[in-house]
């Protein structure tokens, strides 16, 4: 399985 | 000038214990409404997210925003050199380049100051949708821990799903394999042992033990921890703050990036 990052769902605002 | 004062300083500590093994350096960002940090790890998987209401404070005053970039490893170990019991005053002046934190025993006339000195820190901030979730669960903080702390023996990674009125952790790995069900609790004798789930659709997801084992260290902060997931979003744990007397000061939530089959 391979680990997905945060910034691919949450954006910088 | 910004000042805040926490008689049950120990809560201050306790915050710094369950966030400064993730995340090395932050900036709290102070304003009238309380104290407040979101950082993420190193590696860009995990998030931690820490509110600290003003009207949690014994005094707080704050006359214009302010942005209190350091080193967490530094602050911690400052915090350190206070007691359980004392109560911890956190002073910075406007445009100053340090913090300064005074600890006071109780009943004692001992008194302490640190300096901690500021950083400026290109602090960059994501935008966490409010969105609801497939499933919420509540458990004991000290099941949670454990169940992360034992499944991290067998594997990497857990496997969350849920169905119904329960919910299962499962790892595997070169020695075998475990789970761990929880069923939803009836009793409601003590709240702070209970399980409840609530359940939209039945999820499956994975992710690493490594961070669910750091989140773990905000376990004396709450009896009682939140899990909420939905397929293919990342798992939000939340600790709720509490004072002594029950009352709400605050959370800490931990943000988790699933893992996926390739």
């Amino acid at each position: 399985m391979s680990q997905r990052t945060l910034t691919s769902f949450f954006k910088p605002t | 000038m910004f000042e805040a004062k926490l008689i049950q300083g120990a809560i201050l500590k306790k915050i710094l214990d369950a966030i400064k093994d993730l995340v090395n350096e932050a900036s709290w960002d102070c304003s009238s409404q309380g104290m407040s940090l979101q950082a993420m790890d190193t590696s860009h998987v995990s998030l931690v997210a820490v509110q600290m209401k003003a009207d949690g404070f014994d005094k707080y005053r704050c006359d214009r925003s302010v942005t209190l970039g350091m080193n967490l490893s530094s602050l911690s170990k400052i915090l350190k050199c206070a007691g359980n019991d004392d109560t911890i005053t956190l002073k910075a002046p406007d445009d100053g380049d340090k913090i300064t934190l005074v600890f006071e025993a109780k009943n004692e006339s001992e008194t302490s100051e640190y300096e901690v000195k500021l950083m400026n820190l290109d602090s960059e901030y994501l935008g966490i949708p409010d969105t609801p979730y497939s499933v919420n669960v509540k458990m004991p903080s000290h099941k949670f821990q454990r169940i992360c702390r034992d499944l991290q023996q067998i594997g990497d990674a857990v496997t969350i799903s849920c169905a119904k009125d329960s919910i299962r952790f499962a790892a595997k790995g070169d020695l075998g394999s475990g789970t761990v069900n929880l069923c939803q609790t009836a009793s409601a004798d003590k709240p702070e042992d209970s399980v409840s789930i609530s359940m939209q659709e039945p999820i499956i997801q994975s992710f690493a033990l490594k961070y669910l084992n750091h989140f773990a260290k905000a376990t004396p902060l709450s009896p009682q921890v939140s899990l909420s997931l939905s397929p293919d979003v990342p798992l939000v744990v939340e600790y709720s703050i509490t004072d002594d007397d029950g009352s709400d000061f605050g959370y800490i939530r931990y943000y988790l990036a699933p893992k996926i089959d390739e």
